[in-house]
């Protein structure tokens, strides 16, 4: 149901946010 | 009185894996309603409601630090209850039940952790504390 949150693991950062933690 | 929710923006493009799940465009920004540890966290964009992966979004006042734990080096311990093979070079392959250090906590669900000389990425929701301490 919509109150639990998907089963499969989230993705891996984009790009853009890597540049941004490096 | 009111509840306020942190407002993120999303940093790019993401189109939803399953039902109920928000498609976003960089750029868009939403409130966040629910952050669950495994790095899915409940949206309201617009009039829609949904999950997204918090490695999509950013705080609108920068980096908010306060909230990621600082890596934990000594480990604690965890269990794998759910095998899951490394699809990227900085990610970890490891069988169901395996014993594992968890070094650092991300919000975004990856976790780093440590079985013997690795380290690497792991999905946090397929880890289980196994409630003991790491024998130094």
């Amino acid at each position: 149901s919509i109150k639990h949150p998907p089963q499969n693991p989230p993705p891996r950062p984009p790009a853009e946010m890597r540049r941004k933690r490096a | 009185g009111p509840i306020m929710l942190d407002s993120y923006r999303v940093v790019s493009d993401y189109s939803k894996s399953s039902k109920y799940e928000l498609n976003l465009k960089a750029g868009d920004l939403v409130d966040i309603v629910e952050k669950s540890p495994n790095g899915w966290w409940f949206c309201q964009f617009e009039t829609h409601r949904g999950w997204a992966p918090a490695s999509y979004l950013e705080p609108l006042d920068g980096p908010d630090e306060r909230e990621e734990p600082e890596p934990d080096y000594a480990g604690e311990l965890y269990k794998t209850i759910k095998a899951y093979k490394a699809v990227e070079e900085d990610e970890l392959s490891l069988e169901f039940g395996e014993i594992i250090e968890v070094i650092h906590k991300l919000l975004d669900g990856w976790w780093v952790v440590r079985k013997g000389e690795e380290t690497g990425y792991y999905p946090s929701m397929f880890l289980c504390r196994t409630g003991e301490k790491k024998e130094v």
